[in-house]
């Protein structure tokens, strides 16, 4: 799965999710990418997220919906609020996944329970990157 | 607010060979979509760019390197969403169309927020999206490999294993499946 979050200088947030699936699938399996709450969700009022990785889990604990609902109630950052998220997804059903967040402040938020996950994200004049966990590489553009 | 344009190239337990191509696919998807919201100013604009480029790249599990299904095809998904306005496109069941995001942000303009199946592929040809032929062209040898190596983990009586990297695997309890 692919995805990306973006935000503007005025606070909109956009999010796009796109995926092959799952290696072995039965032919008219739907995975979490199409669902809105499960792989993706936009709101300009708390956040964007778009999510991966296990999608029968993902979509069973509605991932990128309860992200955002900690941003929204709990007031959790981006960061705070995916690792939160996805920890206790795992946690309860096994599967791993991973997500990556921009709140409305403009605060990123990235976060799995899979082994590796590559990201990316260009902010001001630098590219920020990792693949490992735990790992975050920053290049000047 | 400075701008921000954040890409995912998947999460799984991805083989060390793989992470270098997926190093320099994510880094080049996020510099696209940054460029394009410079560009247009529209952050739909720019989350549609940087997917496109990830779903031409093989080295990524969407459009071509899309992983298989167990009888060898490739079908897609994508939903793409505005956060103004809540508005969302969604497509699944897509084969041989090179760039789902773009069918899913197609299917804003309609009344409805999911089309799939032989509906959604109908739509694609009226909106005059090409249908790759003959069909199977999204089909990598790195996905067959890894169909081939999830097959031989089914006979072998693994069931409680489900790759969707060669060398890879997740495991769950027996009775679950993906």
């Amino acid at each position: 799965t692919v995805g990306a979050v973006a935000i503007d200088a005025n606070g909109n947030i956009a999010v796009a999710t796109s995926t092959g699936g799952i290696t072995g699938k039965l032919p008219g399996r739907v995975g979490d990418t199409p669902l809105v709450g499960a792989g993706t969700y936009a709101d300009n009022r708390v956040g964007g997220v778009s999510t991966t990785g296990h999608g029968e889990t993902i979509m069973k604990y509605c991932l990128a919906h309860d992200i955002l609902k900690r941003i929204d109630f709990l007031g959790e950052n981006a960061q705070t609020a995916t690792e939160k998220a996805c920890k206790a997804m795992t946690d309860r059903l096994i599967g791993t996944a991973g997500a990556i967040t921009i709140d409305s402040q403009g605060r990123v938020g990235i976060s799995f329970t899979s082994q590796r996950m590559a990201w990316a994200y260009i902010k001001g004049s630098t590219i920020a990157y990792g693949i490992e966990q735990n790992q975050h590489h920053e290049e000047a553009l | 607010i400075e701008p921000v344009v954040l890409v995912h190239g998947g999460a799984g337990d991805i083989p060390v060979e793989r992470v270098e191509g997926k190093l320099v696919g994510v880094k080049r998807a996020a510099r696209i979509g940054y460029e394009k919201l410079s560009e247009t100013g529209c952050v739909l604009d720019a989350v549609e760019e940087a997917v496109r480029s990830m779903e031409l790249d093989p080295y990524f599990n969407a459009g071509y390197g899309s992983v298989l299904t167990s009888e060898g095809n490739v079908e897609m998904e994508a939903s793409i969403m505005n956060g103004a306005t809540l508005r969302a496109g969604c497509c699944s069941l897509v084969k041989d169309i090179m760039h789902p995001i773009s069918l899913a942000r197609r299917v804003m303009k309609t009344p409805h927020n999911f089309l799939a199946g032989d509906g959604v592929m109908q739509f694609a040809k009226e909106e005059g999206f090409e249908i790759l032929s003959p069909p199977g062209q999204l089909v990598t040898d790195y996905a067959r490999e890894a169909l081939e190596e999830w097959k031989e983990g089914q006979r072998r009586g693994e069931i409680e294993f489900a790759r969707t990297e060669i060398g890879s695997s997740n495991k769950y309890n027996k009775a679950e499946v993906g």
